[in-house]
């Protein structure tokens, strides 16, 4: 039991600050932020607590409490993206993860997704915000018909508009 | 492996046979507030095995559509409407990475009780969640699901939920 | 106690219904939705539980939990508003309550604060999305100043760009 | 009665002495994630007294502004400018219907102690809470202040909560 959970966690706490950087870089900070995961009982881990640390660039340590909402949405995606890595499922479904999220922000996530994406790993990610599924390959549509009371549905290939 | 298409019968706000698809590496669902996105996200949570106590509604019955304006309204509804939504499923057409379909289908009746398919047989739970297990979908961890409004909630979840997040992928 | 919560109670009542309707009308529901009050207890009301409903036009009657994201945001501020209008507090302070509405919703509690905002009844609205803000009378851009570790702020007027 | 403007003394991510405003029938509050727009609503809530349970910090000294790339840096900092930084402040500039304005501040410093002063006079607790709730400002309802990631639960309350709102503002 503590060889699979250690082999998880180490894992895990191997990826996380790489994930999380590559979140959280960009012009002004070309470096990203800092992130990282901590064991509070070394002896039966799985026992106890694991905490995660992020800061982002340029900002102090604080605890996760502090951050604003757009910041702790950012560090949740790091630390569910590097989560994922370790016996990765082949989908990750993702419900409006971008709510809290401004335009810059929006789009390192978008970029992420498209970049990580693959035949191995699918991604469907339900969004309100054009800045994200405009750089999706396909878009499923939900429209609601009123006069027969349901959902419908149209599908929308965007690969073919590529450039 | 990777999931090609859904269909869905009577499932929540989707009245009667619906296939939706296809999907590719990087999809986006979406539509207007009440569309029913997150119902499509409730389906492939109810299809994979997930839980009740995880999705919005604790009942499964609540799952089957319901169509007419008014609560508990069915009985002004003729009987013929009545039998064709007393159940609801949904389907998951997945692709193995060597290339073969499986079909994994979850049904409940106005019971609330389910019945699992893999390729139109009919299984117990236990082999339909080994057959999800082998192509790495892990039902207790729920890790590659994130619903609506939580996405916050993980980067403060306490250190005993994570270190319990990581024992199941583990 | 009974007569000052029955006041409260009456007067938020009555308010809610056209409250809710003013946020949920469209050109395809020109009715808008339905939304009430309960009391679960008549004879002492302040010891027990009120119960809000809410049900967006075309929607059968459902239990609140049922709505969506978008359906339960835009009735929390429909009670919020109708709240407000007992002895209104002269501003009123909303964080990002739009985070789960697309843009015909966030368009309709923009349109509703406009109108309702005067000199007496004053709101501030933080936002990311510019459906929003671009209703305004006033901007208040906040910025994070890197050099100073410190948030600035920079306000603009938008009444003098107005048509 | 509105409000005018804000001025911040080194409250949360505002260094320095900053206005801010004027504030007028409908503004809206816009910036990147993280630049510091709910810290001004905790500025707003901070100066009216509301309760520090209900802000992000338990600790009111945490609202005091901290430079420096690292935790307990402090000791690296010249000695004035922790002598500058050990206390904080927020004042409201409001404008009652009439038209005359009153200058509502509340400070805190490093052992977490908040004072109160209307129009630069310092008042107790009591006072100041009469005055505000003489403008209609209740602060015990908080009912005119939405922090970010409650208005979901507004619908959802229990039913009791609902009761207990309305109770405070009549
Ligand atoms: N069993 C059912 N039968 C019919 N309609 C249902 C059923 N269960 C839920 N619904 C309807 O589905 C709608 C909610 O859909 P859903 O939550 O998927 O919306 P959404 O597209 O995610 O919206 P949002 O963007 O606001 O989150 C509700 O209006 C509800 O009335
Ligand atoms: N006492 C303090 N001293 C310095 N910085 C602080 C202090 N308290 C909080 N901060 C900083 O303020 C930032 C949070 O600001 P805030 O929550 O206002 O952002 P926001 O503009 O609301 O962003 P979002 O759009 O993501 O919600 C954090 O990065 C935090 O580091
Ligand atoms: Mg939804
Ligand atoms: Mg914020």
């Amino acid at each position: 039991r503590y060889n699979l959970f250690m082999d998880a966690y180490n894992h895990i706490s191997e990826k996380i600050d790489q994930v999380y950087k590559d979140l959280t870089k960009s012009a002004n900070h070309p470096l990203g932020g800092t992130a990282y995961l901590s064991l509070e009982d070394n002896e039966e881990p799985y026992l106890e607590g694991i905490r995660y640390h992020a800061m982002p660039p340029m900002k102090r340590f604080r605890d996760m409490e502090q951050l604003s909402g757009g910041e702790k949405t950012m560090a949740a995606l790091a630390l569910l993206f590097a989560i994922h890595s370790y016996h990765p499922s082949p989908f990750f479904v993702l419900d409006e993860v971008d709510a809290a999220l401004d335009n810059a922000n929006v789009s390192k996530i978008a970029t992420y997704i498209r970049e990580h994406s693959n035949d191995k790993f699918q991604f469907i990610v339900i969004s309100l915000k054009s800045m994200l599924y405009q750089k999706a390959e396909s878009l499923v549509g939900i429209y609601r018909d009123q006069e027969i009371n349901s959902s419908r549905v149209l599908t929308l290939s965007l690969d073919q508009y590529e450039d | 492996g990777r999931i090609i298409r859904l269909e869905l019968d009577n499932f929540k706000s989707y009245k009667g046979h619906q296939v939706i698809g296809p999907f590719h590496n990087f999809s986006c669902v979406i539509g207007p507030n009440g569309a029913g996105k997150s119902n499509l996200m409730d389906a492939i949570s109810f299809v994979l095995g997930v839980n009740s106590m995880q999705l919005r509604s604790q009942n499964l019955k609540d799952f089957i559509y319901r169509g007419g304006a008014m609560h508990d309204d069915q009985e002004a509804e003729g009987l013929s409407q009545r039998e064709t939504r007393r159940k609801a499923h949904v389907k998951i057409v997945y692709q193995e990475d060597g290339g073969r379909e499986i079909h994994f289908l979850r049904s409940v009746n106005s019971r609330g009780q389910s019945e699992y398919k893999i390729n139109d047989k009919v299984v117990l739970w236990t082999a339909y969640n080994a057959a999800l297990e082998k192509e790495n979908i892990l039902i207790r961890a729920r890790n590659f699901l994130v619903f609506q409004g939580d996405v916050e909630h993980v980067a403060s979840q306490s250190p005993k939920d994570l270190t319990l997040l990581i024992e199941h992928i583990s």
